[in-house]
C-alpha cells in the first residue's frame, strides 16, 4: 500500500472517488 | 445525471447499470497549439479522469465493497486498464474506424500512430469489431467490464475465496441475463468471455505505450494514473 498511496486513500474514503 | 433503466430481471445487472458513471469529455488546453503531444496529454489528462470515477465506479459492483482493502486494491491494480479500454469499446461501436476516447476526443488510426498508440489502437478496434458482430448491448458490456476486474488475476490476493464468489455472481448475472434476454444464442456467454484474453492484450500493450511515453519524458502525468502504470510489468 506504501506505493499506492492515492489508490489506498481513494478505496478507504466512504464518499464517491470523484477528487 | 440519470440513466433510462431498462426493466431487467437480475438485480446485479440493473446495479451495474445504475452506477454508469456519466461519460467525460476531454479538456484540452485551450491555449496549446494542436499537435500530437497536445492530443497525448489531451489523452493523459482524461483516463487519469476516468480512472478517479473508475474506482469509484468499482466501489458499486455488487460484491466488490465486501472485499478486503487489500483485495479491492490488488484487483483494481490488476485490472483498471481493462475496464478503462472497455470504456472506450463500448464508446467506439458505432464507428467504424477509430477510437472514441470521449464524445470530443475521437483519434483515428493516423492520429494514434502519431502519437505512439498504434500498437494499442490494432487490438482495441479488433475488440470493438467482435463487440459489433456480436452486437453486444450495454447490460453485457457492464457485466463484462465488471468481470474484467474481477477476473484481473492479481497475484497478492489476500482471501483468494471470496474473490472467486465475486467472479460467480458476476457470472451468475451475465448467464441470468443471458437466458433471460437471448435465450437462443446458448454459446453467447462464451462468446462474450472468449473476447477478454484481447482485453487483456490491449492492456498490456495500453500500458507499455503509456509507461514508454512516461519514461520518454513525453507527456506529464497525473500521480494517480502513473501510481497504477507503475503495479502493471
Amino acid at each position: 500500500t506504501e506505493r499506492h498511496k492515492i489508490l489506498h486513500r481513494l478505496l478507504q474514503d466512504s464518499s464517491p472517488a470523484d477528487g | 445525471y440519470t440513466h433510462p433503466v431498462k426493466s431487467i430481471h437480475n438485480k446485479v445487472i440493473s446495479q451495474l447499470l445504475a452506477s454508469e458513471p456519466a461519460p467525460l469529455r476531454a479538456s484540452p488546453d485551450p491555449v496549446t497549439p494542436d499537435s500530437d503531444l497536445k492530443t497525448l496529454m489531451t489523452l493523459c489528462d482524461l483516463l487519469n479522469r476516468e480512472l478517479l470515477v473508475m474506482i469509484s465506479w468499482a466501489k458499486h459492483i455488487p460484491g466488490f465493497s465486501s472485499l478486503s482493502l487489500v483485495d479491492q486494491m490488488a484487483l483494481l491494480q490488476s485490472g483498471w486498464m481493462e475496464a478503462l479500454l472497455l470504456c472506450v469499446v463500448w464508446r467506439s461501436l458505432a464507428s467504424t474506424q477509430g477510437l472514441e476516447f470521449a464524445e470530443n476526443l475521437h483519434l483515428n488510426e493516423p492520429q494514434c500512430k502519431n502519437a505512439g498508440l498504434l500498437e494499442l489502437y490494432t487490438p482495441l478496434r479488433l475488440l470493438i469489431d467482435k463487440y459489433q458482430q456480436l452486437n453486444i448491448s450495454h447490460e453485457e458490456a457492464v457485466a463484462l467490464r465488471a468481470m474484467a476486474l474481477a477476473n484481473s488475476d492479481a497475484e497478492h490476493v489476500e482471501n483468494g475465496d471470496s474473490v472467486l464468489r465475486f467472479q460467480d455472481g458476476l457470472h451468475e448475472a451475465l448467464q441470468d441475463y443471458e437466458v433471460n434476454e437471448r435465450a437462443a444464442e446458448t454459446h453467447r456467454v462464451g462468446k462474450l468471455l472468449m473476447t477478454l484474453p484481447l482485453l487483456r492484450q490491449s492492456s498490456h500493450r495500453a500500458v507499455q505505450c503509456f509507461r514508454r511515453l512516461h519514461i520518454q519524458h513525453l507527456v506529464p502525468m497525473h500521480k494517480l494514473f502513473l501510481e497504477m502504470l507503475d503495479t502493471k510489468i
